[in-house]
């Protein structure tokens, strides 16, 4: 499968396949990673959720909710992803990130949909989501960014949250479009221009929660690497929040590539439920981003 | 933030921690207690002979929560903890000076 | 209200049992602890062979009382906690918001 | 004077009570607990049958100390309890109206 659509649909397998992936070994190191498993290559499962193999985590299910929320009669309305998000947290997930937990509940509790700024809010929970609202808003780039950022701070108000956010959310759109690697470079140094804290070259080589981390390690394995693969490979055994990181890396890489490139063996593996909500949910986004520009 | 204390039935710890599981509070820190209160204990055969237990196991949740939570988790526990009968147990409410994540080092709210 | 908490050695559980209910205290709830304090712990015969354990068993009473009864609480635990020997335990007195009686709903000095 | 309760993993016990006693903390109420939190519970092998425990045992100190003392107290408990993995558990502080040493009835900061 070709052109946008093969791309869409890279992208979001993409970040299913980066979440199940490496959530076996969130929160490990490096060195315990080669330890137990050499050079992770395969959905293991196990980890500190003992997860099975090809299961996603919050992840993935979080950008399944915002998806539903779009999809339902009204397009974007914000109180309704909150909804979403909050009818997720009653399904009792696998799991739920702190500060993702702390605004659903605070949602549920008061109505309110934004976040008040708090420093701990630096987290990559807001970033890991945003893929249903760039494929709803492919041909906007204004509404992309607005739409990405107003989901964003229902749980996460912090400026290095939101600069992640905007040039994660610009990056896949231009890639899912078309656009070459080499070319959505620039965003990432703009980011780094007015951010200096997201420097990535040289690599820090930490890959923690933290919003900063997490986009260096996946900036530092998308550019450093030729294939779907390899990227993914390089990421995951980086060890830290390596879900998220699998699974950012894993929407790039597949918004670059585009579905083909990702391993047969990864897409046979990944939850079969999960593939359909996904394959499903890329065609009405689609027809919805189509329909704006 | 304040900490609430439940103490209740061993029985209905599950069904407690699920319907608190449903307004969003899944940090929760469970102690095996004795109570003693108008409940009296109960008689137990031990080697053939009656003897009273004067106590009767409890169990006690200790849960910290942002202030606007409490109400919520006080009703929450209230209705699936009673069964009407004497026993149901007490909800204690407490202030708070300081919470913190100890992996993380996040303090107040970000902490729970 | 207030809560208090009493730590102290584990044979005199009964003794200040009995003479709280005498000024009408029934409400206890007790749980069993380790403490760790002045007293040294001791050292234990087990399978023939002395090891030194560092703690020593406690028992710790949680008592919520209205604020009246404070002083007498603690002044009754006292004198019958006490053996005058180290590690007799402490009391620790806490402020508190709300108390809730789970079966009837009751709030506050009604509730205990 | 402040109530300290920290909730950490059982094997970090004997790591935080020593460095506690390096600070010249020395008393401590220590409390089996049940963890119920982000980090999920574990299997349990029982009869040969596997089956989910969807707790953790936790274990709870209680320290109380004079305010000149909480900060200092805290970063001893952060330092050595962290270990990055999640689970590591959590430190609450509270106020407090009184302390009553039970064998010399010292109240204040002369009874901790
Ligand atoms: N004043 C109190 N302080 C501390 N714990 C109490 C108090 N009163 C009751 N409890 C706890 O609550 C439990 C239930 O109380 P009980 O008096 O038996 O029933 P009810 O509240 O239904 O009248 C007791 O077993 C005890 O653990
Ligand atoms: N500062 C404290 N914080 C919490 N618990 C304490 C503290 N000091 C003592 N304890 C508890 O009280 C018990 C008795 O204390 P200890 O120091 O042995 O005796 P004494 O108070 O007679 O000097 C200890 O075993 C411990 O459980
Ligand atoms: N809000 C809370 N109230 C009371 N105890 C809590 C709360 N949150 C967590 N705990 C206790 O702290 C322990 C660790 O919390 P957990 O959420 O697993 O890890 P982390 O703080 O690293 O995210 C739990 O097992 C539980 O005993
Ligand atoms: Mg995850
Ligand atoms: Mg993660």
């Amino acid at each position: 499968m070709s052109g946008v659509r093969g791309r869409a649909l890279g992208a979001y397998l993409g970040l299913a396949v980066g979440d199940a992936l490496g959530a076996p070994v969130e929160f490990m190191t490096q060195a315990e990673i080669r330890e137990r498993h050499g050079l992770l290559r395969e959905m293991v499962g196990g980890g500190w959720l003992r997860l099975r193999p090809g299961q996603v985590t919050d992840d993935t299910e979080m950008s399944l909710a915002l998806g539903r929320a779009l999809l339902a009669p009204g397009g974007f309305e914000l109180r309704a992803v909150a909804e979403a998000f909050a009818a997720w947290i009653r399904s009792r997930p696998i799991d739920v990130g702190n500060t993702c937990r702390q605004g659903i509940r605070r949602f549920m509790m008061d109505g309110t949909i934004k976040a008040p700024p708090r420093e701990w809010h630096a987290g990559n929970g807001a970033a890991m989501r945003i893929l249903p609202v760039v494929l709803a808003s492919l041909h906007d780039p204004e509404a992309c960014r607005t739409r990405s950022l107003a989901q964003a701070r229902i749980t996460h108000n912090h400026p290095l949250s939101d600069a992640a956010v905007e040039t994660l959310a610009e990056m896949t759109r231009r890639l899912v479009l078309g656009e070459s690697k080499p070319a959505v470079r620039g965003l990432v140094d703009e980011l780094v221009r007015r951010s200096p804290l997201f420097r990535f070259d040289p690599y820090p080589g930490r890959a923690s929660g933290y919003i900063v981390d997490t986009l260096q390690t996946v900036a530092h394995f998308f550019f450093g690497s030729e294939d779907f693969e390899t990227c993914l490979v390089g990421v995951v055994n980086r060890g830290g929040d390596a879900d998220t990181t699998g699974a950012l890396a894993g929407m790039l890489a597949g918004a670059a590539c585009g579905v083909d490139a990702i391993p047969r063996t990864w897409r046979r593996t990944l939850d079969p439920k999960v593939a359909r909500e996904i394959e499903t949910q890329v065609e009405v986004l689609l027809a919805l981003g189509a329909s704006v520009s | 933030m304040k900490k609430i204390e439940a103490i209740i039935k061993p029985f209905k710890l599950d069904e407690v921690k699920d319907a608190l599981s449903e307004v969003g509070i899944q940090g929760i820190t469970v102690v095996e207690v004795k109570g003693f209160g108008r409940q009296k204990g109960h008689t137990e055969l031990y080697r053939g002979a009656e003897y009273v237990v004067d106590f009767l196991p409890k169990v006690k949740l200790e849960i910290v929560v942002p202030d606007n939570l409490v109400s919520q988790v006080i009703d929450t526990i209230e209705r699936t903890a009673r069964t009407g009968r004497i026993g149901d147990g007490k909800i204690f409410v407490y202030p708070m000076d300081e919470v913190v994540r100890i992996r993380t080092g996040e303090r107040g709210e970000a902490a729970i």
